[in-house]
């Protein structure tokens, strides 16, 4: 473990945070009997979160960690596993089914077909892959998928009027945990022998490539003190 | 092992 790798999981685990804190912000305002003016704008605007890509998410978390089980390497490995399994699957839940978040998404805005992106996934990982096994073949395509996982929810960011802070933070440490997983990858590189991992360190790459612009104007709505907004 | 070494990232 390294101070990279553990910063990235560390903002993967905030962004994860940051997202259940937004759904507990939408449950408790709606609980109340008088919406106050926040829980007013929360409940009439969408949350602005793309549940296609929680969908991905979850199938990514589902299909890499097939080995939570049969191989044991930390304490720390196995419970930020269970954390990411469980946040993700348990935020597909509550945006499909719990009676006051799902009225938040807004489905008419979230229509990136994702079965697009997992088929062309799936055939890539059958294609390119270090080892023709069924984990192999699932570990690649999770790497894969979790690149283009975040396409839906910046796509539904370019359609949402008004971005509120706790979205934004989310995507910005969703985007922020695979960069520093590349710095992981670099002081690897340097510094195991043998430590070469290309499907691994392309897919990351294309996945950290996929935020440049949304880093872009994240970064200058913050230096000009102005909403985030997407240009569509 | 190699393999093992390969999924020691989350």
């Amino acid at each position: 473990m390294n101070i990279f790798r553990l910063a990235g999981d560390m903002t993967h685990l905030m962004s994860v945070l940051v997202l259940l804190l937004k759904i507990h912000t939408i449950k408790s305002c709606a609980g109340k009997s008088y919406p106050c003016s926040l829980c007013f704008i929360l409940l009439e605007s969408s949350s602005g979160i793309s549940l296609k890509t929680q969908e991905l998410y979850a199938l990514v978390f589902a299909t890499r960690y097939l080995d939570i089980f049969t191989d044991f390497i930390s304490v720390y490995n196995t419970i930020m596993k269970l954390i990411f399994l469980g946040s993700s699957f348990s935020i597909v839940w509550y945006i499909r089914r719990h009676k006051i978040v799902r009225r938040s998404y807004d489905k008419d805005q979230d229509t990136f077909r994702h079965f697009f992106l997992v088929l062309p996934c799936l055939l890539l990982a059958l294609i390119i892959n270090e080892k023709f096994t069924f984990k192999e073949v699932l570990w690649t395509f999770s790497l894969y998928l979790e690149a283009v996982a975040i396409l839906p929810q910046l796509i539904l960011l370019q359609r949402t009027r008004n971005i509120d802070n706790l979205t934004g933070q989310y995507v910005f440490l969703l985007g922020a945990y695979r960069a520093l997983y590349i710095l992981n990858w670099i002081y690897r590189y340097f510094t195991e022998p043998h430590y070469v991992h290309w499907i691994t360190w392309i897919s990351g790459l294309v996945q950290t490539l996929l935020y440049a612009d949304f880093f872009y104007y994240y970064f200058s709505s913050l230096k000009n003190n102005v909403k985030l907004k997407l240009p569509a | 092992d190699e393999e093992q070494v390969m999924k020691d990232e989350l």
